[in-house]
This record gives structure tokens, C-alpha cells and sequence, in this order.
């Protein structure tokens, strides 16, 4: 499986949760990178 | 903030030196996260990638070098490049800026001191 990584970050209380992958082939749901 | 964006993130073309984080990011979160928390996840993993390459990594040096603040930017028409205002959500600007069914294309560059 493709490497994601996983960073949670919190402003004002709010912590949202971000996954960047090396690759975006398989990563997006709408739409694949040529 | 149910629903999840899909971005994919570069350096601004022009404001950003070639040999600076020159890889481009595909980035999903929820749609609920502003381009502030993009602004600080960006902060935060370009210095953690600094640190792995000068072979440090102490978590006081994280948050030390994670202040360096971006700013976020969306094309728009005529390759003009819109400032994005910090306390939108990702969610909202979709809507607003962006409109299609496929990744978000974002830009960053370090915000100017004025």
C-alpha cells in the first residue's frame, strides 16, 4: 500500500485531520492524475 | 463538515524560489478545516522535512520553525492568482473559487512581511 501520512492540527480548538500522499494515483475518490 | 477535499498543493510559480519544496502535495482532510489549519499543516511539514534533512528533530524545534507563516492562493481567471482569506473553510472556497468535480488546486509562498 502507498505511503500516507497522517498530521492532525489544531487552530482555535478545532483539530482537523490531514493525509498526504506520496502519490495520487489510487489516492483520489474523484478524479485520478493522468 | 461532513463531507472530505480533495487538494492537490504546489509552491506559488512565481513566488516561491524553484529549489523550495518544489514537490507538489495531494492532500485530503474534511471539509471543515480552513486555509489557516492548511497554512500551519503546511508550516509544519516543510520544517519537519527541513529538520530530517539537516538531522535534527526535537519536538521545541518543530514548533519553533513550524511560525514561518504561508499564504494560500487559488487560480482564478486569466492565470491570476486569488488570495485565500485564512478563516474560510476549505469547504467554502470549493464552492465559491473552485466549482468542478476534482482535486482542489491550491499554491503556497511564504507570506510577504509588509
Amino acid at each position: 500500500p502507498e505511503e500516507v501520512i497522517v498530521t492532525d492540527i489544531t487552530i482555535n480548538s478545532l483539530t482537523v485531520t490531514f493525509r498526504e500522499a506520496l502519490v495520487a494515483r489510487g489516492f483520489f475518490r474523484s478524479w485520478e492524475m493522468e | 463538515g461532513g463531507s472530505e477535499i480533495e487538494l492537490v498543493f504546489r509552491p506559488h510559480p512565481t513566488l516561491m524560489e524553484k529549489e523550495d519544496s518544489a514537490q507538489t502535495r495531494y492532500i485530503k482532510t474534511s471539509g471543515n478545516a480552513t486555509v489557516d489549519h492548511l497554512s500551519k499543516y503546511l508550516a509544519v511539514r516543510l520544517a519537519l522535512e527541513e529538520m530530517r534533512k539537516n538531522g535534527e528533530g526535537s519536538p521545541i524545534n518543530v514548533e519553533a520553525a513550524s511560525e514561518k507563516q504561508y499564504t494560500i492562493y487559488i487560480p482564478t481567471a486569466n492565470n491570476q492568482f486569488t488570495v485565500l482569506n485564512g478563516s474560510f473553510s476549505l469547504e467554502l472556497v470549493s464552492e465559491k473559487y473552485w466549482k468542478v468535480n476534482k482535486p482542489m488546486e491550491l499554491y503556497f509562498a511564504p507570506t510577504k512581511e509588509h
